[in-house]
């Protein structure tokens, strides 16, 4: 564990609790993708599968259960308890042009030609794109809460960060996680247009609105 | 060598 992953994982962790104080205080998911969130409950359920055959770090088994519970509690928030303040009809990404070619990624792109393997490189794949959804959502209304930018701006850091952590590690460690870096540099840089106006506008106190 | 992940990360 590094500084750079450290942080990372806290900024993860503060984007979903972020989320959910939008949620729980404006009683209402407007304004946040239920299908970027649903994917998000695909990407952590493929991926740390590995809870029953693989034992890291008491770190790392609680953080593994704490982002797959609180996926599902969102996805539990947005389609029953607060269902009514969902408008799908400015959710319209089709997440099956993103499950299919991450799909294809994984079968071409593993450590192992075995199903836990597979498995993992889909979760990569589709984690990198699965914001897809939420931010042409963004791009369609063109215009968000603060609060909602925050979450984006959180969990955006979070890969952001693992990029000086893949650095680190390889110098220090020798160790490189080719499949892991290109899709977090991917993830990275979709939202390189979210960060320069949450940065230009936001942060100086202005509504984040996109040029029309 | 052979690539050797171990996937501790998140």
């Amino acid at each position: 564990m590094n500084i750079f992953r450290f942080l990372g994982d806290l900024s993860h962790l503060a984007s979903i609790f972020i989320l959910l104080h939008k949620i729980q205080t404006t009683r209402s998911c407007r304004g946040i993708s239920f299908r970027t969130q649903a994917l998000y409950v695909v990407v952590f359920i493929a991926r740390y599968l590995d809870l029953f055959f693989r034992y890291v770090s008491l770190y790392n088994s609680a953080m593994k259960l704490f982002f797959i519970a609180s996926s599902c509690y969102i996805l539990y928030l947005m389609k029953i308890r607060y269902r009514p303040t969902h408008d799908p009809s400015i959710d319209t990404f089709r997440v099956e042009y993103l499950l299919a070619p991450c799909l294809i990624l994984a079968l071409i792109f593993n450590y192992k030609f075995n199903f836990a393997e597979v498995l993992w490189s889909f979760s990569i794949w589709l984690e990198a794109v699965a914001i897809l959804p939420q931010l042409f959502m963004l791009q369609r209304t063109g215009e968000a809460e603060n609060i909602t930018t925050h979450y984006l701006a959180a969990l955006g850091a979070y890969r952001a960060l693992y990029i000086p952590n893949w650095i680190y590690r390889y110098f220090t460690e020798g160790l490189v996680d080719p499949i892991a870096v290109t899709a977090g540099i991917v993830q990275t840089g979709l939202y390189l247009d979210f960060f320069y106006v949450y940065f230009t506008k936001v942060l100086q106190g202005q509504k984040f609105e996109l040029p029309a | 060598g052979n690539v050797v992940v171990q996937h501790d990360e998140l």
